[in-house]
């Protein structure tokens, strides 16, 4: 474990916390693409199915177990409970075209042709583009709420700071991930023209709203 | 390799 790991995954936890407290507290997921919260629970899903199988230590097994149980109460928020608030009409990203070719990818390159590990690998290449419906979906409405664009800086940066938790941990220990890497620049990548908006505007007490 | 899985990263 090294700093930026660590912060990565705090700065990942801040991210799924402040969308469920959003979420809760305003009794309402308007702006929220719920498609995205889907694929980011299959995600979660698909890669900690480890938690059955063995034991790494008390933290990993504790963060597997909240982000697991916080991603499908948001998910079960936006189309149970809060159903009337959900923006359907706005959240028209075709998810089939981002699992299915993830799907393939995952059968075609991987570390081991072993059911966990192709599911760990749907996983990671999954995650890159999780993102996706939720970032459409603002496009679509042109605007998004304050909280949202905190909520997407943290996710963004969460993975940013793991990339540089690969740097850290190849040049200490000489461990490197491919996969996970190739996945991760590619995901910080799909960011980038937020995290620009995100500094020009939000950080200056303006909204976020795209040119329509 | 950790226990069943090569993964300990979140």
């Amino acid at each position: 474990m090294n700093i930026f790991r660590l912060t990565g995954d705090l700065s990942h936890l801040a991210a799924i916390i402040i969308l469920l407290l959003k979420i809760w507290k305003s009794r309402s997921c308007a702006g929220i693409s719920g498609k995205s919260q889907v694929l980011f629970a299959l995600v979660f899903t698909t890669r900690y199915l480890d938690l059955l199988t063995s034991f790494i230590s008390l933290y990993n097994t504790t963060m597997k177990v909240i982000y697991i149980g916080c991603s499908y109460a948001t998910v079960y928020l936006i189309y149970m409970k809060l159903k009337a608030t959900y923006d359907g009409n706005h959240d028209t990203f075709r998810v089939e075209f981002l699992i299915v070719p993830v799907g393939g990818l995952a059968f075609l390159v991987n570390h081991d042709f072993s059911p966990l590990e192709i599911l760990w690998t749907f996983s990671i290449y999954l995650e890159s583009v999780a993102i996706l419906p939720q970032l459409f979906m603002i496009s679509k409405t042109g605007e998004a709420e304050t909280i949202t664009t905190h909520y997407l800086f943290f996710l963004g940066l969460y993975r940013a700071l793991y990339l540089i938790n690969w740097i850290w941990r190849f040049y200490f220990e000489g461990f490197f991930d491919m996969i996970a890497i190739v996945a991760g620049v590619v995901q910080t990548i799909l960011y980038c023209d937020f995290f620009y908006l995100y500094v020009t505007k939000v950080l200056k007490g303006k909204k976020l709203s795209l040119p329509a | 390799v950790i226990g069943q899985t090569r993964h300990d990263e979140l």
